[in-house]
């Protein structure tokens, strides 16, 4: 699982 | 990328080009504090550290670069550029660098997703984040007269978080439904923490008045 889904974010 | 997580970045790089409009323009940058531009150097660098491990998007790197680049030439311009470094309100930006980076520190040591040296300090970078503006607050409640690009900087900085918690409500219900309580808890204190700010600020701007916070 990837461990955050909000790290394509800035 | 849904609409709230865009134009939550565009705000926050707005704000960026209006903070750095102003330095340049104005050869000034009176009513803004060292101490949080600092702040987002150190969030900068220690959340963007991915971008020598992983490639999500060209818009993705551009902008982390983007960000990097700007965080640090308003550092630059501020303590080294020979007009913009005498504008700067150095005896009313007091506030301690420590007091805020080493409780944050420490909380993502305790509290994080993952323990690893990238996973932690990208969590220490959420957490500085969230309360790096403090030193830019105190010292606009300092100052008796708030230009009205601080004042606009400083709202769409603001502007910009509270985007995000909208983008992570929609993400929520529209991708995986997976919590993110660092990020969302963060942003949520982080939005809070200029609720004042905005308050006065909508208020001046309804009256058509200057802006300035009570002490």
């Amino acid at each position: 699982e990837e461990p955050s889904s909000v790290k394509d974010e800035l | 990328m849904n609409v709230f997580r865009l134009a939550g970045d565009m705000t926050h790089l707005l704000s960026i080009i209006i903070l750095l409009l102003k330095i340049r323009a104005t050869k000034s940058c009176t009513g803004i504090s060292l101490k949080t531009q600092e702040l987002y150097v150190i969030v900068f660098l220690t959340r963007y550290l991915d971008l020598f491990t992983k490639y999500i998007s060209f818009y993705n790197t551009t902008m982390k670069l983007v960000f990097l680049g700007t965080s640090i030439s308003i550092v630059w311009y501020m303590r080294y550029h020979k007009v913009v470094k005498q504008t700067y309100n150095k005896d009313q930006d007091t506030f301690r660098h420590y007091f805020l980076a080493i409780p944050c520190f420490l909380l993502a040591l305790l509290i994080h997703h993952e323990f690893t040296v990238i996973e932690v300090l990208w969590t220490f970078s959420i957490y500085l984040e969230a309360v790096a503006i403090l030193p830019q607050l105190v010292l606009l409640q300092r100052s008796r007269n708030i230009d009205n690009l601080t004042g606009n900087y400083v709202f769409l900085l603001g502007a910009y978080r509270a985007l995000y918690l909208v983008n992570w409500v929609y993400r929520y219900f529209t991708e995986n439904h997976l919590v993110r309580w660092i990020p969302w808890l963060s942003g949520l204190v982080q939005t809070t923490l200029y609720a004042d700010f905005f308050y006065y600020y909508i208020k001046s701007w309804k009256n058509n008045e200057k802006l300035q916070l009570p002490a």
